[in-house]
């Protein structure tokens, strides 16, 4: 296993380095700078959309939060029933 | 056999630095060319923001997924006590013969909705 | 595809939340 961990290190670099010389002359024709904006563009918006979702995902641990002190206070109501019984 | 081995290893060093120094020059020739300007990134930027953007969708994902699951957890956990809570009130109220009270419709609603 | 996957769970949250305030609400009510 670690010969093939070795095998996929190199790999992946290998593709890394396709991927960049497949980008080398992306710049320089109209179409593809074309393209280049428009994938810029969608970052920002998925960028946003990461944004909003950390965002809902805090409010989801305060409401957590708050579930968690109903369920105890509902506990606590529990025990004095069952005192009283 | 111990020096084919350091041999090996050394080779296997040598490659993996030329690798990493063959990504850093076409980066480096991609940034001198086509530098990034307000309204356009260079294709290098672009692939770097994308693989942030991959990691920091797991990192948030693996952070919502077990908030998710506790919030269904303490909601059922809630349900069943209030439901225990509920039985043992109204086993009190007929054994000390006390009239029953009677829910408005609302709460009755509401018992229905969180059943 | 991202896009979408980041869109869906983000919507998931968002209904999530909402069904818990109302849950809590409810509870609150009950518990009167």
């Amino acid at each position: 296993s670690d010969l093939e961990q070795l095998c996929s290190h190199v790999n992946e670099k290998i593709g890394n380095i396709k991927k960049t010389l497949s980008l080398r002359n992306f710049g320089q024709e109209p179409a593809l700078k074309n393209i280049l904006s428009k994938i810029g563009a969608e970052i920002i918006i998925v960028n946003e959309l990461l944004n909003e979702f950390e965002l809902e995902i805090q409010y989801q641990e305060q409401t957590n939060a708050s579930l968690k002190e109903l369920c105890e206070s509902l506990e606590e109501d529990f025990k004095d029933v069952e005192h009283l019984k | 056999m111990e020096a084919e081995v350091d041999k090996l290893e050394l080779m296997f060093q040598k490659a993996d630095s030329d690798l990493d120094y063959i990504q850093y020059r076409l980066e480096y020739e991609i940034k001198t060319n086509h530098p990034d300007s307000a309204g356009e990134k260079n294709p290098v930027t672009l692939l770097k923001e994308l693989s942030a953007i991959k990691s920091r969708h797991q990192a948030l994902y693996a952070r919502f997924k077990p908030v998710s699951v506790e919030q269904k957890e303490t909601k059922s956990r809630i349900c069943a006590t209030l439901n225990k809570t509920m039985t043992m009130t109204q086993e009190l109220q007929k054994q000390t013969v006390l009239e029953l009270s009677l829910r408005t419709d609302d709460e009755k609603a509401v018992a229905e909705q969180l059943t | 595809t991202l896009k979408a996957d980041i869109s869906i769970l983000l919507d998931k949250a968002r209904l999530e939340s909402q069904e818990s305030i109302g849950f809590i609400k409810a509870t609150k009510v009950l518990m009167k």
